[in-house]
């Protein structure tokens, strides 16, 4: 079962566009696919069909109260379930702040349902805070998508260090297993540059054997596409809104490239 | 003196190029501008010069140990006075969760400086938390930069809550003045749909007295350009490392509309 967690701290590199879109491709495949929206703006959550003002429970309720995620569970038109996150979570860092285990509290309460699925894909929010943790603690495959700007390669080496830590003291099975290049402008000096860059870093780690053994840049790049920001305002994915669009085409080879191109896990 | 705080809790909408670039157009008018950093990440602090990995005194020193700001400012070669960010910072909204006058301590540390400067500009994280509530019991005017896809007028609902609760209960002298289109693909249905709804919103609240009372689009709109990306690289702002660029066109014009023409404050 994969459980890959979709994580940097930069913001608006398309960590939520891909967590969606990926997980709607591997629904197309057969595969049974739990969505995880790990951040308080909810826009995962919203992009799904979920309201985060209709006070219904969320994955708040489960950190915090224990709630089983069974009760928290929704589907949703496109085949996914979902854990949903509302604007309470941004209170659950500091109210989770002395908790012995705070850490471990998603993968604790994912034991219950993990069977249920194929794959698990968390979303995050542009922090490396307590939720953050809590989905490096429940994930085993790191997924980060970046945009190739000036300072994307500090951002990666302060993940990849928090991705270490994690490893080594709350959860061995965690792994970088690679970079998605996100809304690259090509053809620009400085996309090549910070390309070039990252490429340096991956191979100074790959015989190491450190939580960046494996990790790659994945050769599939998502390319800026206007119809993937507006698929959201159609609560759907983007195989749906825009079947043909270079969006979907992306993404569908981005899952080629994870997950291989079989069908059910 | 003017104080303006720029946030948007939505990541990557260029509030940090924003902060950079408008302190440096108001000193080449000569202005005395002290720049902000409330981000852990530190990408402002970066931009100009300082090493978050250096061990010197941060913003985070003022905010928990009371350190006086006059030992934490630095100069940098653009001329603007800055009180740097680290990433211990990310550790404060816990560390003073329970402290009194919590939201007041950034407030509190300016007053011995604030006559030394014509303009502080204040840059925050994506998020709503301690660190940002900080800068609005600070600041006078919101500046809110903004990307014209589908969840931000959803974001900026909740950003203008937050800011009506801070104006009624911890700073009634805060008020927001406007928003800045950033990175518009134009042409696109979606762009101009969500500045249509923008357009609305304001205008229903502009006879209401409000925190929205008096807020407008700004005519300037910051194209998207390449050069913006590139010069944090080169520490230095777009009127330095790129004079005739789009980029520095657009800013000097934004400047202009939220400062007017003139020279000195
Ligand atoms: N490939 C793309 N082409 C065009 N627009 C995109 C693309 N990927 C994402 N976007 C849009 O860019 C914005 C930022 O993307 P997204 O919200 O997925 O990033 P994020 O990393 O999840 O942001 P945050 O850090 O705020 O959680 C969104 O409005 C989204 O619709
Ligand atoms: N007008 C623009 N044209 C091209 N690139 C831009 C523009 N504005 C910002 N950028 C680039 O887009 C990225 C995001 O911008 P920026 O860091 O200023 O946003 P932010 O809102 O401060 O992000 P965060 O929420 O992570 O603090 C940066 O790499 C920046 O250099
Ligand atoms: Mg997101
Ligand atoms: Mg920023």
């Amino acid at each position: 079962m994969r459980r890959l967690v979709i994580v940097n701290q930069k913001g608006g590199v398309g960590k939520t566009t891909t967590t969606a879109n990926l997980a709607a491709a591997l629904v197309r495949r057969g595969w049974r696919v739990l969505l995880i929206d790990m951040d308080p703006q909810a826009h995962l959550s919203i992009h799904f069909g979920f309201d985060p003002e209709s006070n219904e429970p969320t994955i708040y309720d489960v950190l915090t109260q224990g709630t089983s995620v069974t009760e928290i569970l929704r589907d949703t038109e496109e085949g996914l379930r979902l854990l949903p996150a509302c604007v309470d979570l941004a209170a659950a860092e500091v109210e989770l702040a002395g908790v012995d285990d705070r850490h471990y509290l998603l993968r604790n309460a994912l034991s219950p349902v993990e069977n249920e699925f194929d794959a698990i894909l968390v979303d995050c929010a542009p922090s490396l805070g307590l939720l953050t943790l809590n989905a490096l603690c429940a994930g085993f495959e790191v997924i980060i998508p970046l945009q190739p700007h000036f300072l994307a390669l500090q951002g990666l080496m302060k993940l990849g260090q928090t991705v270490a830590l994690v490893r080594a003291r709350l959860n061995p099975m965690l792994r970088i297993a690679g970079v998605v290049v996100v809304m690259q402008d090509s053809g620009t000096l400085l996309s090549a540059e910070v390309i070039s860059g990252l490429e340096q870093i991956l191979a100074a780690h790959r015989r190491s054997g450190d939580a960046w053994g494996d990790a790659r840049i994945f050769s599939t790049r998502i390319r800026r596409n206007i119809k993937l920001a507006e698929c959201p305002s159609h609560q759907t994915s983007i195989f749906t809104y825009a079947p043909k669009s270079n969006g979907a085409l992306d993404y569908a080879a981005l899952a080629d490239e994870l997950f291989g191109t079989a069908a059910a896990a």
